[in-house]
């Protein structure tokens, strides 16, 4: 027997670093 | 339902997670290739893909975090995170890695490579406006 469960879904782009490069001086 | 016993874990990394990519199609977690990366990046909107390169991975002063410099994209611009040794990132061509394959194993049950110095890992920043 298996519980029905609510899934979850995740957009690809949680998964990546958001990495803004900070301006140079 | 996921693991709740670690409620600070972001539960999209447990292995079996759903990921929707910008094409709409769903794949586990554990199931993304480079290429899904990349072509979501393309179908996104002002979103592109950066290549980010591991260039140094030391201790954090935070407790229980490890401080990992990159450079990233065409500018190699210099950024640095503090993030849990679990934490994974994708590597190009190679896939999840993290600084502590046994800790991602162990609370996402998530295969894991050890992230090295040198490796190119997928992150994502806004596309500049032409």
């Amino acid at each position: 027997n298996v519980e029905p469960r609510s899934v979850a879904v995740f957009p690809w782009h949680s998964l990546v670093p958001f990495l803004a490069p900070s301006q140079p001086d | 339902a996921f693991a709740h016993s670690q409620g600070h874990l972001p539960s999209h990394f447990m292995k079996g997670a759903i990921i929707q990519l910008a094409t709409g199609e769903l794949k586990r977690v554990e199931d993304l290739q480079t290429q899904d990366f990349v072509r979501s990046a393309e179908v996104s909107g002002g979103l592109k893909i950066d290549s980010s390169t591991v260039v140094d991975i030391q201790e954090s002063p935070w407790q229980g975090f490890v401080m990992l410099h990159f450079v990233v994209g065409e500018q190699q611009s210099k950024v640095t995170i503090d993030v849990r040794p679990e934490h994974p990132f994708f590597v190009y061509g190679q896939g999840w890695s993290s600084c502590s394959p046994e800790r991602t194993a162990r609370l996402f049950s998530l295969p894991c490579h050890k992230l090295q110095v040198g490796d190119v890992c997928i992150s994502i920043s806004l596309q500049s406006l032409n």
